[in-house]
């Protein structure tokens, strides 16, 4: 696969992939 | 209208999805402690659908080969496929002891009356090293057919991977470990074959206080 061993970070993600919700 | 707002596709809707860790306090009471946990939601025509990863983007996350994330999305229907990104609330003492309970439960609903399937595979550095293939009835309430997988033990597998887990010492270190560390959930029609949902699981360590958290998003390829 062409994406195998590229970090998670280096992926085409959507920004709020990385942000945890800080709901209730 | 929880169609593209919610892990619903046309044919069967998830409802709640909970893993747990259930400690005995005293013979008549017992703490319950969210690792992950999806609650109930009733989303309106007003809220916005969930945002869409490219499904190429994870495809080596999970198993490649013969029934893979590629095959079965090829396979379809799109609509059925489904990220799921938990922050884990790890913030708890962890003890051996074999009085405590770590369990799974989930809930489904779907108009039609069928038998399904739930295959769950956990994944490391996208190969599968466990499975565990579940069977449900429906059971008719109020006008809707419902499926209920409830307190399903977790594996001794999951359970020796939250302790070592545990033990890291700092949180980085644990999402290091998280990144190849992946779960695939395929529920099926048990009679059709037919893929009812298929859902991705990715996970971080949770550095809220409020527990565990989560982001949902569709599966497509552009």
């Amino acid at each position: 696969s062409a994406v195998e061993q590229v970090p998670m970070r280096k992926r085409l993600l959507p920004a709020s992939f990385w942000e945890e919700p800080k709901l209730t | 209208p929880w169609q593209g707002r919610s892990i619903a596709s046309s044919k069967l809707r998830m409802l709640e999805f909970s893993a747990f860790l259930e400690q005995p306090q005293d013979p008549e009471t017992f703490n319950k402690h969210l690792f992950v946990h999806i609650g109930q939601s009733n989303p309106s025509y007003s809220d916005p659908y969930l945002e869409s990863v490219d499904v190429r983007q994870i495809y080596d996350k999970f198993p490649e080969k013969k029934g893979g994330l590629k095959e079965l999305f090829d396979k379809g229907p799109h609509n059925a496929f489904f990220l799921v990104k938990f922050w884990a609330d790890l913030s708890l003492n962890l003890q051996d002891d074999s009085s405590f309970f770590y369990g799974v439960s989930s809930q489904y609903e779907s108009s039609e009356n069928m038998v399904i399937t739930s295959s769950t595979k956990v994944c490391s550095f996208g190969k599968q090293v466990v499975e565990k293939v579940e069977t449900e009835y429906a059971r008719f309430e109020n006008g809707r057919y419902m499926f209920r997988i409830h307190r399903s033990p977790l594996c001794e597998y999951m359970i020796n991977f939250i302790h070592k887990l545990k033990h890291l010492p700092e949180k980085y270190m644990m999402n290091s470990v998280l990144e190849n560390f992946t779960i695939l959930q395929v529920v099926t029609n048990r009679d059709t074959l037919e893929t009812l949902l298929c859902i991705a699981y990715v996970f971080e360590v949770s550095t809220s206080e409020h527990g565990a958290q989560h982001h949902i998003y569709r599966l497509v390829k552009d």
